[in-house]
């Protein structure tokens, strides 16, 4: 089992959760984040006035998913979160050693 | 014995308002002190547990838990000790030290009566609460030892912590059995030259929450102050872990000066059933330390 | 060590906060995150018109904890967060190679 | 490759960023959180009246970096989270299998 935790624009999460259904995964638990890389900050209207902020809101998404779909998953959210312009996102993979489904008490990839 | 009497109420009450008149500014360093308040010398409340004037802390109530812990179970017994101190957490208490409540988890968790000793227990949780021990085992040095480490490594497992809390047990013993000041320096310098860490002489600046830094602030007040104001104050506005070497300059300078020390303002203040369960208290332990209780 | 990650109910967070610290934990980090899964979303009401939303607003609990306390944890979060019906959450164990207290510096189980 | 995650102060936020940019980290992922721990909560005035809510406001930095920099970067957190006041906050290092840049593909240590 892997935790695959994926930064993306907010404008991508339909299309991401669309293209993970499409195999299968329905499971995941969405952050509203602020994000600080290459892509710098943006410019909002507060009251009329023009000020600019220095980070940019992302979406992160946690999605735990057992190992033999590892790169699968990792395949289709590229695809559906890429625009090809700065500050498309990140992705990262983080070992689990433990998954449970608090309402069946079950464990492992039968949690998921 | 009235005079064992006035200095075991003076070292209990002593404890209590140090911690009291401490917490209003634990954490702080002594320019943040001398800056608001010029001299702190008055129970105010406040602080970062946001008290009322004259509330203690973990540091007395953990004392009281112990206290009563040793009145239940005459013959002693460390487990109902740590019994006692997980219903205390339980309670959620205004504040616990870390190590406190590592130990006490641990304890919840498996029954063990001691973790493993662990480079990060040389704080002051153990030495700060070890008073109801000291006034129940006066005359029976045996008893004192034993008992002062079985409630320590209850959460703290470190041999600083334990030469802290044998170290400064002593010297209040000392006290407790009509020793003057001179007396306490000889049980002192015998605590350093077993600990040279523990040296006051000349005080490094620094009260934290590590029992090597308590102890060296705790004896630097008590030997440069002439009444238990003066000790308590001294070692408070250097900050710090304020509340822990306010009520272990406290307990020193109430064991030396007696209930009589404590300025009538702070015993006003001093939370009422706080005051009422430390005069029910002593009498029953200092009953119990005559009797050479078995250990 | 191991990082705790609890994504439960929002309405069963008192309970799970309590029960935990029955056993003597009270450190933890909170985070408002919105679930997707076999729960399905729900319906709101904004200015007088209904319209359902996809998500449905979980509360993820971070706790960092000494290995030999893992599984007395976990109990404790089951029994307080479960209510048998769907949507209740998940746990996440994943390995920690260090935690810092940053006001002392102090590290691995002396900083939890 | 490891996973910084720092829960600090919310008024350090700068200061830490600041920092990390001096030894190069632009790169990193913020959420607002609340923090349960031996600080305990504060008092909030709400339409006019007191009352206390039992959580404090923290901020969550996540950072990957490379294995090399990782005493760098916790050092430099370190240095400009603290305070020396209770809730100064945590570090945790995390193990980190894959890091992806979604934008072009880039994987390892090129991705962060
Ligand atoms: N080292 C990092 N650790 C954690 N998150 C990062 C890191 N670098 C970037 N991010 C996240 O990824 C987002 C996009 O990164 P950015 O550098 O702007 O663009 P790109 O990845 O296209 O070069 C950032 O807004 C931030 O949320
Ligand atoms: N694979 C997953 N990865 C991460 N979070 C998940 C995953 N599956 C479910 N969740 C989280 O757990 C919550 C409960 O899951 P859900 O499938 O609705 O119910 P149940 O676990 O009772 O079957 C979701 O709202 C979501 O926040
Ligand atoms: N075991 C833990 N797991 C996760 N986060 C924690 C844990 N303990 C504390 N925290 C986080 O760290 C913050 C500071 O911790 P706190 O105990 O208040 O102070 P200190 O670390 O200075 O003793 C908390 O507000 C919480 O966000
Ligand atoms: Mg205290
Ligand atoms: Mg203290």
């Amino acid at each position: 089992m892997k935790l695959i935790t994926a930064i993306i624009k907010p404008f991508k999460l339909e299309e991401v959760k669309e293209a993970l259904s499409e195999i299968g995964i329905e499971g995941m638990t969405v952050t509203e984040v602020k994000g600080f890389g290459r892509q710098k900050g943006h410019t909002e209207i507060y009251r009329g006035s023009e000020y600019t902020v220095d980070f940019l809101p992302k979406v992160k998404l946690e999605i735990a998913i057992a190992d033999d779909i590892v790169s699968k998953v990792i395949e289709t959210i590229i695809k559906a979160a890429k625009t090809g312009k700065i500050g498309d996102g990140k992705i990262f993979v983080t070992p689990l050693d433990e998954v449970i489904r608090i309402r069946t008490d079950e464990r492992g990839d039968s949690a998921i | 014995d009235a005079v064992l009497m006035e200095k075991a109420l003076g070292a209990y009450v002593g404890l209590a308002v140090g911690d009291a008149l401490g917490a209003s500014v634990e954490f702080m360093t002594a320019g943040e002190i001398a800056a608001l308040h010029g001299v702190h010398k008055d129970l105010r409340g406040g602080g970062w547990l946001r008290l009322n004037s004259g509330e203690v802390t973990d540091d007395t109530q953990m004392s009281l838990v112990l206290g009563e812990a040793i009145l239940a179970n005459p013959a002693w017994d460390t487990r109902r000790v740590a019994g006692a101190f997980s219903l205390w957490l339980q309670g959620r208490p205004v504040d616990v030290g870390n190590t406190c409540r590592r130990g006490l988890r641990r304890f919840m968790t498996d029954g063990t009566l001691s973790g493993p000793p662990n480079e990060g227990d040389a704080g002051n949780g153990a030495a700060m609460r070890n008073l109801p021990v000291v006034l129940s085992t006066l005359h029976d040095d045996e008893a004192f030892r034993q008992r002062s480490l079985e409630q320590a490594h209850i959460t703290h497992n470190h041999r600083l912590s334990d030469a802290g809390t044998l170290g400064l047990g002593e010297m209040t013993r000392v006290l407790l059995k009509g020793g003057d000041l001179a007396a306490a320096v000889r049980a002192m310098e015998a605590m350093v030259a077993a600990e040279p860490s523990f040296n006051p002489r000349p005080w490094r600046g620094c009260s934290s929450g590590y029992i090597v830094d308590t102890v060296r602030t705790v004896l630097d007040a008590f030997l440069n102050s002439d009444s238990l104001e003066e000790c308590v104050v001294r070692a408070v506005n250097r900050g710090g872990d304020a509340d822990t070497t306010g009520a272990l300059a406290g307990q020193l300078a109430g064991a030396l000066y007696g209930l009589r020390g404590v300025p009538v303002r702070w015993l006003r203040k001093l939370d009422p059933v706080v005051l009422d369960r430390i005069r029910r208290q002593v009498p029953a332990l200092l009953a119990q330390g005559g009797r050479g209780m078995p250990p």
